[in-house]
C-alpha cells in the first residue's frame, strides 16, 4: 500500500464521514442526490460480491464493510428517515438511474477480463461508478446555494479520485503492476467528470465566496 | 504478479 492509495481510501472514507455528518447532525440531505447514492450502493453491492470469498487483508475487508453499510444506510434514510427524507430535492433530482446502469451493464458483458458472473458484475461496478456522479453533479447545477458540506463532500470524492489515478501510476512504476485498461480508463474517465466542479469548488474557496456552479 | 492483483483496492 502506496501513500497515494491511502491518502484515496482515506478522502473516500472522509467523504462518506461528511455525509452523515450531515445526515446524521443537520438531519438534512439537501443537496444530496439519491440517484448518485443508489448508484454508489449498487457499486459496492456488485463489486464486492468477492468479500467472503477472496480475502485480501484485514484492511481491505474492514474497508469493504463500511462501505457497503454506509452507502446502503444513506440510501435508507434519504428514502425512510422520517426527518431526513423531507429535506430531499426530489423534484431536482430527476436523472433517471436505467440510462446509466443500462449502458453499462452492456458495455460490461462486452468488454471484461474474463466472461464469468464475478468479473462481469466487478467490470460493471466500475462502469457504473465512473458515472454515479453525474446525477449529484446535474443537482448542484440547479441548487442555488450549495452547502458547505455538499461542496466537501463532492469535492473529496473527486479527491479521491483523482489519489486514485496517482497510485496506479506509482504503481505502475514501482511494482510489476499489470496494465489494467478497462480499470484505468473508467477510472480516468471518472476523475475528468470532476475537473469543471474542481475549477469552481477552487475558485468559490479562493475569492472566499459560496459555491455555486453555472447553470 | 496474478492477473486480478488490481482486486487489492477499492
Amino acid at each position: 500500500m502506496n501513500i497515494f492509495r491511502l491518502s484515496g481510501d482515506m478522502t473516500h472514507l472522509m467523504s462518506v464521514i461528511v455525509l452523515l455528518l450531515k445526515i446524521h447532525t443537520i438531519k438534512s440531505c439537501a443537496g444530496i442526490s439519491l440517484k448518485t447514492q443508489e448508484l454508489y450502493a449498487l457499486v459496492f453491492a456488485t463489486r464486492y460480491l468477492d468479500i467472503f470469498t477472496d480475502f485480501v487483508s484485514v484492511y481491505n475487508t474492514i474497508m469493504k464493510l463500511i462501505f457497503l453499510a454506509t452507502s446502503f444506510s444513506i440510501v435508507w434514510y434519504m428514502r425512510h428517515h422520517k426527518i431526513v427524507r423531507r429535506s430531499y430535492d426530489k423534484e431536482q433530482d430527476t436523472f433517471r438511474h436505467l440510462f446509466l446502469i443500462l449502458p453499462c451493464l452492456i458495455l460490461a458483458l462486452v468488454v471484461n477480463e474474463k466472461f464469468t458472473f464475478k468479473e462481469v458484475m466487478w467490470t460493471f461496478s466500475l462502469y457504473v461508478e465512473a458515472v454515479a456522479i453525474l446525477p449529484q453533479l446535474v443537482l448542484l447545477q440547479r441548487t442555488k446555494n450549495i452547502d458547505n458540506l455538499t461542496g466537501q463532500y463532492v469535492f473529496l470524492l473527486g479527491a479521491y479520485r483523482a489519489l486514485y489515478i496517482l497510485n496506479w501510476i506509482y504503481r505502475y512504476l514501482t511494482e510489476k503492476h499489470f496494465v489494467h485498461w478497462i480499470t484505468w480508463i473508467s477510472g480516468l474517465v471518472q476523475t475528468l467528470l470532476y475537473a469543471d466542479f474542481f475549477y469552481y469548488y477552487i475558485n468559490s474557496w479562493k475569492n472566499n465566496v459560496r459555491l455555486q456552479l453555472p447553470a | 504478479v496474478s492477473e486480478s492483483d488490481v482486486k487489492d483496492e477499492l
